[in-house]
């Protein structure tokens, strides 16, 4: 029965969708069966894996609707063993539609029943906010993966999250933990960076993957061919920190 | 009576925030009266300008609710004529209280009723989202500026962005309009940035500002010391590159 991870942080551009790609990417090339799931309207995550939103059959919200099941939403990508359940702009609605629906909170949760089964992991990429999908993905998952940004306003929007993490914990989903937080987009040229890593350490103590991703123009460039960062060069930076997580994430979680 | 602006751009991390503290304080600075609006949970527009959010006596809320008017919620900031409607965290439950509420798109709009009066420029930093927050301040302003990271998602983002103003001004306020685009976190050593200027310059032409903000380590560290660029190195690329934004911007808006 794999696990399922909610990849989560309210802050805005923290790397949430990189990571998801390029971290899921990095198992699934360890021969980890891996699906990611796109729940963000802006399908970052969908269209940087080369998907072509437009033309997609089907996607994240007529699994939401109930009008398919999750299996016949999902699709897989260009990477051996890692599968996507895609999303779109129609997305965008759901938000507004879930706040009049009973047992809101609980929508995605049920849309996944046993989706767990078929894979080793299953990573949800969040949208930046702290609102209905962002719940509903926190109550679907067994735990919280949480990459924080190197920079000052990363960090300043911590405490919000634990508290928005804790609350769910309290009422909605008793065995939401926090897995692990990533550090992305590390500078070592900055003395910003290095104090950033040192404050999250101190605040979030053995939590904190060792693998630290550093800022690389080659993960930014990726999505705009369509690829993980290991299929676009393997020998990057970024692509030699991914694959390092993605060994360290197999051991721990 | 001055004009109303929104600073937005659904993608996260993309320099809403940064721009709207940094070109308000360059505009305060030649001059003009300039109220900045947080309207964004987070609150990272009052923190970066060293506002204590925990001990604020009213915040936008208080506004929005209709407790206090907006001028008892104004506070002066350490940039002469540069003042701040500030936010907290109880701003995070208004997006799902409004969405119950008669005329609910309107409610920004109502507030701020006359503030413009007191101000040459109003700026309304906005959350990374389409939801309730975001669309009340299309609603509340004459115009919309979007800040553009030079990079691949932020690109992709932008017809959803465009269709969503679009949408505004044809059911909500008819006289928004796209008044200019902001090329943010520029890295002339990557070809990445080039293409998407080019790209940028294309698909907007003149409405893209001639002033291109550079990524610039001190921008990022200002925040951290509760200052504006300027305040915190007045000689840096980054100080540099904002205040030639804000003559640019005092020409055209
Ligand atoms: N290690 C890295 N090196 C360089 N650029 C990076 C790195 N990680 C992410 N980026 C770039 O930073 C930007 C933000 O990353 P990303 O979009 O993954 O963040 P996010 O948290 O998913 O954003 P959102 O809050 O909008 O969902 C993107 O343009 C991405 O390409
Ligand atoms: N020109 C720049 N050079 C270097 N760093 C920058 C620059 N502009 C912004 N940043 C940094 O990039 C990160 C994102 O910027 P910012 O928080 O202003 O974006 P935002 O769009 O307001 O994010 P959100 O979507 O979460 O509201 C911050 O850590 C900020 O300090
Ligand atoms: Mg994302
Ligand atoms: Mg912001």
């Amino acid at each position: 029965m794999g696990k399922i991870y909610a990849m989560f942080n309210q802050k805005g551009g923290v790397g949430k969708t990189t990571t998801t790609a390029n971290l899921c990417a990095g198992i699934a090339s360890l021969g980890k069966r891996v699906l990611i799931v796109d729940f963000d309207a802006q399908s970052n995550l969908t269209s940087g894996l080369n998907i072509n939103r437009k033309t997609l059959k089907a996607s994240i919200y007529n699994v939401l609707t109930g009008e398919l099941s999750a299996e016949q939403a999902i699709i897989p990508t260009s990477t051996e063993n890692l599968f996507i359940l895609p999303s779109n702009i129609d997305l965008a609605g759901a938000e507004v539609e879930m706040a009049n629906v009973p047992r809101r909170e609980t929508i995605l949760k049920r849309a996944l029943t046993g989706v767990g089964d078929n894979y080793d992991y299953v990573v949800i990429d969040c949208p930046p906010s702290l609102g209905m999908l962002s719940i509903n993905s926190l109550v679907a998952s067994d735990g919280v993966i949480i990459p924080i940004q190197c920079e000052y306003y990363a960090l300043e929007g911590v405490s919000q999250l634990i508290n928005t993490v804790n609350l769910v914990k309290k009422s909605l989903n008793a065995q939401l933990e926090v897995k692990g937080v990533i550090l992305t987009m590390f500078d070592k040229r900055t003395n910003l960076s290095t104090q950033i890593v040192q404050e999250v350490r101190n605040y979030f103590g053995s939590k904190v993957f060792n693998s630290i991703i550093p800022r690389n123009v080659r993960v930014a460039e990726a999505p705009s061919h369509g690829m993980s960062i290991m299929q676009y060069d393997i020998n990057s930076k970024g692509a030699r920190a991914y694959m390092a997580l993605a060994h360290e994430f197999i051991e721990k979680c």
